[in-house]
């Protein structure tokens, strides 16, 4: 029913909701975050429950750099330069990505590349 | 991206978006899919930040990045953002702040509002002023008759587009272009958006609806990483991880 290419024509889906069928994947789950807790502890249950997940993602991005830059020079500059902005971001965000770092086993660096990703990618 | 803000005849406020990421940023041959969107669809949580047990927020994030791309404060505002393409990016703006030039991370701005401000007009003042590293798109609703989207360059807001229900604009809805152009040709998630949201009308649109459109290809694509559905009025927030099996648009 759909076109590949423009004009679109699919009608109007209707009765999708409650999600089910092939365009659902799942729930997202919930968790709390205490914002009472000192910044570094507030993400380790998220980490701790997460860290394969968020270990496969940087391998995944790690792996399409290097797929452009073979010689290692992005990730380098990843993991040994960019850790020296973290005192540069604003509180509390400076302490939750150290937190995160710390939990997830990732270098800090790669935890400020993604948490950035966003400012990045507009390139 | 796809959000949408619409308020129903009893003046209920709805916000939905799909969020959608990871264009050009590797294709899986074998799952037909692109590598990075793929990798972060495990990581989508809803979280509810709390103060002495209190909810204060709460948003949807990708574990393991602190700022907030979708969030609600029950009964104040919701709010999402949608990337805003620019020659003049966040590149440039990343070298300004190593540079000491005092600018917002995207991210981390909404999730300072989400967790701090009390009032939509409060939310919009900063959204609007705030310095920002890279360009975007502010959607952001409160109660009947508030919300707005605004478009954002690095250094000032170019434009706010509100909600004007009294002249029959019940429903903002914003993708990746601003409102005033069209959108690229080869891109065009407004159009098919817009006419399944004419065809639901002002009387019968509400969270399952507004999930109906979302659905539809090609605001359903091959990107959409999840569907968030907001009510700010009951304080709902109900995120869906998405699929766009063949055939489906890549963006």
């Amino acid at each position: 029913r759909a076109q590949d290419i423009p004009p679109y024509t699919e009608d109007c889906r209707t009765g999708t909701y409650p999600p089910t069928g092939p365009t659902f994947k799942g729930n997202a789950s919930w968790y709390t975050i205490n914002l009472d807790l000192p910044p570094e502890e507030r993400w380790n249950k998220v980490i701790k429950d997460k860290k394969k997940e968020i270990v496969n993602l940087m391998q995944v991005i790690k792996d399409l750099v290097e797929a452009f830059d073979p010689t290692g020079q992005v990730i380098r500059l990843v993991d040994y330069k960019l850790p020296i902005l973290l005192d540069s971001l604003p509180y509390p965000f400076n302490e939750e990505i150290q937190g995160i770092a710390d939990a997830s086993g990732l270098p800090v660096g790669e935890v400020i590349f993604y948490n950035i990703f966003y400012e990045l990618s507009c390139l | 991206c796809t959000s949408i803000i619409a308020e129903d005849e009893k003046g209920r406020m709805f916000h939905a978006r799909n969020l959608d990421f990871g264009l050009f940023l590797g294709w899986d041959i074998k799952h037909s899919t692109w590598i990075v969107n793929r990798a972060l669809k495990p990581l989508v949580l809803n979280l509810d930040f709390q103060k002495r047990n209190k909810t204060v927020f709460k948003g949807v994030t990708f574990a393991g990045y602190v700022g907030m791309l979708t969030g609600i404060k029950s009964n104040i505002f919701t709010l999402s953002m949608n990337e805003r393409y620019s020659l003049d990016g966040g590149f440039m703006g990343i070298l300004e702040w190593i540079f000491g030039v005092n600018s917002s991370w995207v991210g981390f701005l909404m999730r300072s509002v989400l967790e701090n401000a009390t009032s939509y007009k409060e939310v919009k003042k900063e959204l609007v002023e705030t310095k920002l590293i890279a360009p975007a798109y502010f959607i952001l609703g409160g109660k009947s008759g508030e919300a707005c989207v605004i478009t954002r360059t690095r250094e000032d807001s170019m434009d706010v587009w509100e909600l004007d229900v009294k002249q029959g604009m019940w429903y903002l809805l914003e993708t990746n272009y601003d409102h005033w152009n069209q959108p690229m040709f080869l891109d065009d998630r407004r159009t098919p958006a817009m006419k399944c949201m004419n065809r639901i009308t002002q009387k019968n649109i509400s969270l399952p609806t507004l999930y109906d459109v979302l659905s539809t290809k090609p605001v359903l694509n091959k990107l959409t990483t999840y569907t968030a559905l907001m009510s700010v009025d009951d304080g709902t927030l109900e995120t869906y991880l998405r699929d766009c099996p063949n055939p489906c648009m890549p963006w």
